[in-house]
């Protein structure tokens, strides 16, 4: 049976058959590679997270570079015609991806995608939500609690200032937000189930 | 099989990328 990457992340879907499936890896690994770097480097300019444990800056960016991933590029997905745009620029419907092996998990990017796109934030108020996405002190492995929680508390601070101040009327926008959190879990869940039935395949 | 990010070699990607930061945090 041919295999296909449904992920966004590949430079398109197809795969040469004629690779083994090292080479297919290493040719994912280096698509994502730079998107996975620009998280680092996003991660770096946040006010406070150089002075984090190296220990709990590696541990935050392992369980949130996905999560801040689907945010970043949540464009890819066109919900309107209903199309998933790979890193090589190439359009393919949700029908193909489907035929392809494409599982709920494309349909939940998308619903996250819209609701996102939908409250129409502005650059910053992204970027500092992409901030509070990825200072979480409830993840696993986290040595300093105490230091992750001050700062996501500061982070979410500022969030919600920025939104007040942005959108005076719409309140419900921050909370809206906030909520988006769980469902970045969610769709973090989905995908680490994905890779493990990819990794034994 | 229980982590993903270091079974992606998300990890080493992530050390590389903070490493040059740390070190000069380190002088």
């Amino acid at each position: 049976k041919r295999m296909h990457l449904v992920c966004p992340m590949n430079t398109s879907p197809h795969v040469d058959p004629q690779k083994s499936g090292h080479e297919v890896w290493e040719e994912f690994s280096h698509s994502f590679t730079p998107a996975v770097r620009e998280v680092v480097e996003f991660a770096k300019k946040i006010p406070g997270f150089r002075d984090l444990s190296q220990h709990d800056q590696v541990s935050l960016l392992k369980a949130g570079t996905f999560e801040v991933l689907v945010v970043r590029f949540a464009s890819l997905f066109d919900v309107k015609d209903r199309t998933v745009t790979f890193l090589g620029g190439k359009k393919y419907s949700v029908d193909t991806l489907r035929a392809m092996g494409a599982s709920d998990l494309l349909n939940s990017m998308f619903d996250f995608s819209e609701k996102l796109i939908n409250l129409g934030l502005s650059e910053e108020e992204m970027s500092l939500f992409t901030a509070v996405v990825l200072v979480s002190a409830d993840r696993s492995g986290i040595e300093n609690v105490n230091s992750v929680e001050a700062l996501q508390e500061t982070l979410i601070r500022a969030l919600r200032s920025l939104i007040t101040k942005n959108h005076p009327n719409e309140s419900a926008i921050f909370t809206k937000l906030l909520l988006k959190l769980p469902d970045l879990r969610s769709l973090n869940n989905m995908h680490s189930e994905q890779l493990l039935a990819f990794k034994v395949h | 099989f229980n982590d993903p990010a270091s079974n992606l070699g998300l990890e080493d990607i992530i050390r590389k990328a903070l490493m040059g930061n740390l070190e000069e945090r380190q002088e």
